[in-house]
């Protein structure tokens, strides 16, 4: 079996918001119910069904496109169904396909279910061709039950279901894995030196900068106020190598020295900050690429591609950084990349853009105080970023707005 | 080479599923041997026999139902 993540919690909601045409409700509705139980007979999870409202996990079915989803359905046969990973809680079922029960006619829905939610769950596929998480759909099977193999994946991210477990309400509480962040930080860094630790296209299309102890965000009109970073991510410290944030899996990544941290939006994942231990410690930069859906990790004059959802064969890297993004300068403080595919490389005070086909476009490096701080050069005298530290004097000065972390923040 | 139809279909599955990556630097071509190989490590991880080639049994188990994810398959994990 292969992990993909896991829930949080043990006790999760669901919601179906609509069913195939092709099965009676209170058919199509059973086989659903009877999906989570194969998982919930096995591990302490339990599934209660809500009608209205959020839910975590959340079942529809649609056609070859959806206005909701990304991943368009091809009609009869081939994809079946897709689900995404946790904490996300899609399950998507193609309405094209006859969905049926009882019968070797047709795909079973129970099964598919059970499969998808196994996805939804965290859980890959496995190589067990009989396994329920195999990627291919093996038939209807009358007394279908779940293979060793599902049973053992799901009982390595939720346990084993015991009766003491059973019946229990409250959530887990998260515990703290890391010793509190010094309770001294730097000195507010000055947005208009320039110079970043790392740069972040983060959730919700916010872009956030880097430096010391603080961070702030950057956008078209201005910056938002700096706050420490201990303050928005808890637990994280200062003075980081690099940070990226995944689309694909809505996680964000910091990295610092031989460590990872792993938050979803502000919250840290169980059992981190973990030891970095199949790329170098000490990173420059990492950003994701999103016309590959891979993360990238940089150091020195090299790079790691690393594939969050599957196994990643680091012995063909670190790879040279000049031979995939041409123009680019070795050892970048920082690099970030847009969703059309366009990437920013940072190395002291300035930047380098990059076009889809990874190559620095004309009129680049430039300057990063200007371009991305909202500073502009000034012969008087110098006026401090913001709080009652004084920045470094740099003969610039920097335009501030109301944050747009502000209801983030709240 | 170009590819026929039927082998166009066959790469288009193998990099849909993670079986075959598009190649980052230089062209767009495929070398044959990585073709191989993804054609290898998807027959391994179907139980079918382990050719790397385009075989009719390879052909009909890419067109079977399945789920819209990627597999996680490659020489490394099949290891």
């Amino acid at each position: 079996y292969l992990l993909l993540g896991r829930w949080r919690k043990k006790h999760l909601t669901f919601r179906i918001l609509n069913l195939p045409s092709t099965l009676p409700t209170h058919t199509a509705r059973a086989a659903v119910h009877q999906a989570f139980q194969y998982w919930s007979n096995v591990a302490p999870l339990t599934f209660r069904e809500v009608q209205a409202g959020r839910a975590d996990i959340r079942l529809s079915f649609h056609g070859r496109k959806s206005l909701y989803c990304s991943k368009n359905f091809d009609g009869p046969g081939r994809v079946l169904a897709h689900a995404d990973i946790p904490e996300l809680g899609s399950v998507h079922f193609d309405e094209d396909e006859l969905w049926t029960e009882g019968t070797y006619r047709g795909v079973n829905l129970r099964i598919i279910a059970a499969h998808e939610l196994g996805h939804a769950l965290g859980l890959g596929h496995s190589r067990y061709t009989q396994a329920l998480m195999a990627p291919v759909y093996a038939g209807y099977r009358p007394y279908f039950k779940l293979h060793p193999d599902d049973v053992a994946g799901i009982q390595a991210l939720y346990g084993k279901k015991s009766p003491e477990i059973e019946g229990e309400e409250e959530e887990e509480a998260e515990l703290p894995t890391v010793p509190p962040v010094p309770t001294q930080p730097s000195p507010m860094p000055d947005p208009c030196s320039g110079d970043l630790d790392a740069m972040m296209l983060g959730p919700h299309g916010k872009t956030y900068a880097f430096k010391g102890d603080y961070v702030w965000t950057v956008t078209e009109s201005g910056l938002g106020p700096l706050f420490r970073v201990s303050a928005l991510w808890e637990g994280l410290p200062g003075n980081l190598d690099a940070a990226v944030y995944s689309p694909r899996t809505q996680q964000i990544y910091f990295f610092k020295g031989d460590k990872v941290w792993c938050y979803m939006n502000f919250r840290m994942n169980r059992g981190y900050p973990k030891k970095l231990n199949r790329v170098g410690p000490s990173l420059d930069a990492a950003l994701y690429w999103p016309l590959n859906q891979k993360v990238f990790l940089f150091k020195g004059s090299g790079y790691w591609q690393w594939d969050e959802l599957a196994p990643t064969d680091f012995s063909r890297y670190p790879k040279p950084i000049k031979g995939l993004f041409t123009g680019v300068p070795d050892q970048p403080s920082a690099a970030m990349s847009w969703r059309d595919g366009r990437v920013d490389f940072f190395k002291g005070k300035h930047y380098w853009r990059l076009n889809r086909q990874l190559q620095v476009e004309k009129g680049y490096p430039r300057d990063i105080a200007q371009n991305w701080m909202h500073c502009r050069s000034q012969t008087s005298d110098h006026t401090p970023a913001s709080g009652d530290t004084p920045a470094s004097a740099t003969g610039t000065t920097v335009d501030t707005i109301s944050s747009p972390m502000d209801t983030t923040l709240n | 080479p170009a590819l026929g139809p039927a082998e166009k279909e066959a790469v288009d599955y193998l990099l849909q599923y993670g079986y075959l990556e598009k190649p980052l630097e230089g062209s767009d071509f495929f070398r044959p041997e990585d073709i191989m190989e993804a054609l290898s490590t998807f027959q391994e991880a179907s139980e079918l026999p382990v050719s790397g080639q385009l075989d009719g049994a390879t052909r009909v188990r890419m067109r079977q139902p399945r789920c819209g994810l990627e597999d996680p398959f490659n020489q490394k994990t099949l290891k």
